[in-house]
């Protein structure tokens, strides 16, 4: 599975996720990728792309989750994903990326890694696979 | 409040001994995708748009498991997916099921811009790829010797894979060996 989320100067979000699926899935089958707030998911708070294991990112609502939590408990882009990640979604099911409006970035998993990068306008950038 | 991406390769039971030749490239192409992405957002593009030429870009390397490279069915076939949203307006487009088309993602925007839908699946989005003149190619590009052989791999453990587990799984409590180049064979 592959992802983008992206946030312009003015707060502008988007999202967009593509992948093959599971190895060996049956013909017919869909995971989270194309099921809006599964896999893939945007508002004004934030911008959500997910891999993993599709039959739990649909279980969890893992995208939309995110934007919830911040949207009705407050939360910071951080604190959203890891409450998603970790304490809703079973371990070694899910990665996530995802950047809120005011150019917060957030890149969280329960799996072993993911690889991932992210590039801020400050000047961070990063490209990585495991947590440390 | 500056701009900012991220983007993902997949995520999975990626084992710390995975080898160089399995990791540089993947880690390469991060970079280069990461970049397009940044010089487009410099560039005032809109962020419907970064996400769409940078998952555009990550479809064509066959390192990941979306476009070319992407794994295969229990058939020996490919069924793509992808979703693209706009936070903004809150529209957004997805398909399933895809076989020929190049770029899954732009045929996701194209249901979001162009329908008054938002998911379309299998032969319906094949004859919509069609009708807007997407590009298109035989199924077999999709298909990389690595994922044929992944497919063969899991059809022997009788599992199904996510992307770089290295234990095929069917349900949460069986558990199959690792594969020894710890690359899982599921890309």
């Amino acid at each position: 599975t592959v992802g983008c989320v992206a946030v312009d100067s003015h707060g502008n979000l988007a999202s967009a996720t593509s992948t093959g699926g599971l190895v060996n899935k049956m013909a017919g089958r869909i995971g989270d990728t194309p099921v809006i707030g599964a896999g893939t998911y945007a508002n004004e708070l934030c911008a959500v792309s997910a891999t993993g294991k599709g039959e739990s990112i649909i279980r969890g609502t893992v995208a939309r989750d995110v934007a919830a939590l911040m949207e009705f408990k407050g939360l910071s882009l951080k604190e959203a994903a890891d409450c998603v990640v970790h304490e809703r979604t079973p371990k070694g099911t899910v990665g996530l990326i995802a950047v809120s409006a005011a150019g917060e970035v957030v890149m969280s998993f329960n799996t072993t890694g993911m690889f991932r990068g992210c590039a801020t306008e400050d000047g961070y950038s990063e490209v990585a696979i495991w947590s440390d | 409040m500056g701009w900012a991406i991220a983007v993902h390769g997949g995520a999975g039971d990626i084992s710390r001994s995975l080898p160089h030749d399995r990791r540089q490239p993947r880690e390469e192409a991060l970079r280069h995708c990461l970049q397009i992405g940044v010089e487009a957002l410099q560039s005032n593009s809109p962020p419907l748009d970064v996400v769409e030429l940078v998952v555009r870009e990550l479809e064509n390397i066959p390192h990941f498991n979306a476009g070319r490279g992407s794994v295969l069915t229990s058939e020996g076939t490919v069924e793509m997916e992808a979703s693209i949203m706009d936070g903004n307006t809150m529209r957004c487009g997805a398909v399933s099921g895809l076989t020929t088309v190049v770029n899954a993602v732009s045929l996701a925007r194209l249901v979001m811009e162009k329908t008054p839908h938002i998911y379309l699946a299998f032969d319906g989005a094949e004859q919509f790829a069609r009708e807007q003149g997407v590009e298109i190619v035989d199924s077999s590009h999709f298909i990389t010797p690595e994922n044929v052989e992944r497919l063969k791999l899991a059809k022997e453990a009788n599992r199904v894979q996510i992307d770089y587990n290295a234990q095929p799984i069917q349900n949460d409590t069986k558990k199959e060996k690792p594969c020894a180049n710890g690359d899982s064979q599921i890309g």
